[in-house]
């Protein structure tokens, strides 16, 4: 459902 | 609840604040630099004879642009990321707008009644395209009264995470933790008021800013779908998909 948000929460802090 | 010591307290500070200044889209110093920059009257008339759509889609833009960086904030804040997934989510659904509501007061001009949108200072007659005047009023309403307050950005790094660690949040799975992440943030705020020697009333006047902050964004949640209603379209095809996953 939130696939971009969970994207976003994934990704490692830049 | 647990003790903490005054290093743990300043710790967190700093890491928060750490968090937050990487985090905060615009440095204080660069939003001082184009303070000068106002639209002009022609450019205010250009947004004000946008059609509704496209000014609802330049501002949802510019929001999720925006949260982008809420989201970079709230996975430095620490603890956040050892919450269940459902619940980061939980929290960054319902507490991104509201962050963003109080980071706005450190791209607003008080005296100009104008905040940073797009490229320069814009006042409310910018957004009038949106059809949403008595909602944009309130939230310039609000940014000012943000900004009387005079936050440091070390206070308003605190605020903004204690609104985003709000453990009262409806399909929290694991509140407990929340709670727990929150009541340490809580007394982070309350230590560095102390230490920067503000007012005592301070805490309680930020208290307050929370339900208005609620309030804005349900109101910001209404506008939406009376939007979607009319242009069920736009929002499906055109509105970027990450303002739809939170707002939607």
């Amino acid at each position: 459902k939130h696939k971009i948000l969970h994207q976003l929460l994934q990704n490692s802090t830049s | 609840s647990p003790t903490v010591s005054m290093a743990e307290l300043d710790h967190q500070v700093q890491l928060i604040s750490k968090s937050h200044l990487e985090t905060c889209q615009y440095l204080r110093e660069e939003l001082q630099q184009m303070s000068w920059q106002n639209f002009l009257q022609d450019e205010v008339e250009s947004y004000q004879s946008k059609p509704r759509e496209v000014m609802w889609q330049l501002c949802a833009v510019k929001i999720t642009e925006a949260i982008q960086y809420v989201v970079e904030f709230a996975k430095r804040i620490d603890g956040f990321m050892d919450l269940c997934q459902n619940d980061q989510i939980v929290l960054l659904k319902a507490g991104s707008l509201e962050v963003i509501f109080v980071r706005m007061c450190r791209m607003f001009d008080s005296q100009n009644n104008t905040v940073f949108f797009d490229g320069k200072f814009a006042g409310p007659d910018v957004f009038r395209a949106l059809g949403c005047d008595d909602l944009i009023s309130s939230v310039f309403d609000f940014a000012k009264s943000m900004c009387s307050l005079h936050l440091s950005e070390d206070e308003l790094a605190l605020f903004s995470a204690f609104v985003l660690l709000s453990a009262d949040r409806s399909w929290l799975q694991e509140k407990l933790q929340v709670e727990k992440l929150q009541q340490k943030t809580q007394l982070a705020l309350q230590h560095v008021l102390q230490k920067n020697q503000r007012e005592d009333g301070l805490l309680h006047k930020l208290r307050c800013k929370v339900s208005a902050l609620r309030s804005l964004c349900s109101r910001h949640t209404e506008k939406l779908s009376a939007f979607r209603a009319v242009y069920p379209d736009i929002v499906g095809t055109h509105f970027p998909p990450l303002y739809k996953e939170l707002f939607g």
